[in-house]
């Protein structure tokens, strides 16, 4: 969707998904991703960061998506 | 959550930011 691959697609989903204020965190993504390694869910969160995507909010390790609310 | 209006105002402050990060993307791709 929209030119992401699987990856940056099943990461932005679990980001849009949560409705916490202050986002889902890194931890969070990596156990719900296991198949996914830690640098690879890191390289797609920086991507989808700089795509204006999603955003840190309380840190850098939590966020939310510009996609949801 | 328990969130401070400092934290607040600074995620406001990133959301923004990502907003326009968007705009720029999708603007580059037309």
């Amino acid at each position: 969707s929209g030119g992401l691959t699987l990856h940056q697609t099943q990461i932005l989903k679990l980001i849009q998904n949560c409705t916490s204020s202050e986002g889902i965190s890194l931890e969070d993504l990596k156990n719900r991703l296991p198949s996914i390694n830690l640098p690879t869910l890191k390289k797609a969160v920086e991507f989808l960061s700089s795509e204006g995507h999603i955003y840190s909010t309380i840190d850098d390790e939590h966020f939310k998506s510009t996609d949801a609310e | 959550a328990g969130l401070t209006e400092e934290q607040k105002r600074k995620i406001e402050e990133n959301r923004q930011k990502a907003l326009a990060r968007r705009a720029e993307r999708l603007a580059a791709q037309q």
